[in-house]
């Protein structure tokens, strides 16, 4: 759909949610807890590298590997590295964004600084 | 910035690319223009230039719309989620999702609706990556991975163009200040790849 202005834009083509609008409901969630929302944030997570592709845990419980992956998202896109789903990673997550996954083969280096040992993911770039 | 695993580039023999769209597209001329400037930003930092050709299949950067599920293994998602994808050098295919809500004009001043894309914006990351570029973590970069609706980014960041011209050096006749800037260094390669 192209549109020469945002006045052209029919009503019904403005959608009253997005994809990724229900991880909203998942602020405040940490390692340990469980959650229904999670394994569609932890398929979100290794589509864009985040988790390892031979992950296979898709259930609710915020485990390890997950932690490791909110970590490191949360160093790319410059926030604080908690670990926890807090209002501003959400906030981040929902915003549309590009396909390519963020990590590819190895360590990130989306950020400038050294991310840590254990933020080390493995995924294969397809 | 960051780039691709191993650093895929555009060989220094292909410093002048071709481009063309899909013909089942039917792209008017004004959506046409608009990835004209996108790739006149890059050109405008680097040695290599960008021109349009009539054959997709001869092209070095192919440009799509599609819906869904397209041949490549990741489908779109509809409205928002992801917006986009493109592959690494020298692969050249360039994928937009067709059923967002582009914007032409970029004029979001008075407000858009949620689902307003501006294209030119994610034209110019998406070519990014077909240069070689992966994401970056600044957030003023063209190549940060998202964008929120509503929003026009189009001008290339100081960070996108040292990692740029780390790839192909910098146009002799660009007087940006960033040139005069010393590169932060090898870096891991990493980013995105599709």
């Amino acid at each position: 759909h192209f549109f020469p202005n945002i006045t052209a834009i029919p009503s019904s083509l403005i959608p009253n949610t997005t994809i990724w609008a229900a991880f909203s409901n998942l602020v405040g969630c940490k390692k340990g807890q469980k959650a229904d929302g999670l394994p569609k944030l932890k398929e979100y997570f290794q589509y864009f590298g985040y988790l390892n592709t031979s992950y296979s845990d898709f259930s609710d419980e915020f485990d390890d590997s997950l932690e490791i992956a909110v970590k490191t998202y949360q160093l790319n896109f410059n926030l604080n590295a908690t670990g926890q789903i807090d209002a501003e990673t959400i906030k981040r997550i929902v915003v549309p964004r590009c396909g390519n996954p963020d990590i590819v083969n190895g360590t990130s280096a989306m950020h400038p600084g050294k991310p840590s040992a254990n933020s080390t993911i493995h995924t294969v770039a397809h | 910035y960051s780039f691709f695993p191993n650093r895929p580039r555009w060989p220094p023999s292909k410093s002048q690319l071709t481009y063309a769209f899909l013909p089942e597209n039917q792209l008017s001329d004004v959506v046409k223009t608009v990835f004209s400037r996108a790739f006149e930003r890059w050109s405008e930092v680097t040695t290599l230039t960008f021109t349009e050709i009539s054959s997709f299949n001869r092209a070095d950067i192919r440009i799509g719309f599609f819906s869904r599920e397209h041949g490549d293994g990741e489908p779109f998602d509809g409205v928002l989620g992801t917006l986009a994808h493109a592959f690494s050098p020298p692969t050249g295919r360039c994928h937009f999702d067709g059923e967002e809500n582009w914007v032409i004009d970029g004029d979001f001043l008075n407000g858009a609706p949620l689902s307003a894309v501006d294209l030119e914006s994610v034209a110019v990351h998406e070519i990014g990556h077909i240069l070689g570029l992966g994401h970056s973590s600044v957030e003023e970069a063209i190549m940060y991975p998202s964008i929120s609706s509503g929003t026009r980014k189009v001008e290339l960041a100081d960070d996108d163009i040292m990692g740029i011209q780390e790839l192909y050096g910098s146009n002799p006749n660009y007087n940006g200040s960033v040139s005069s800037l010393t590169p932060t260094g090898e870096r891991e390669t990493s980013g995105a790849s599709r």
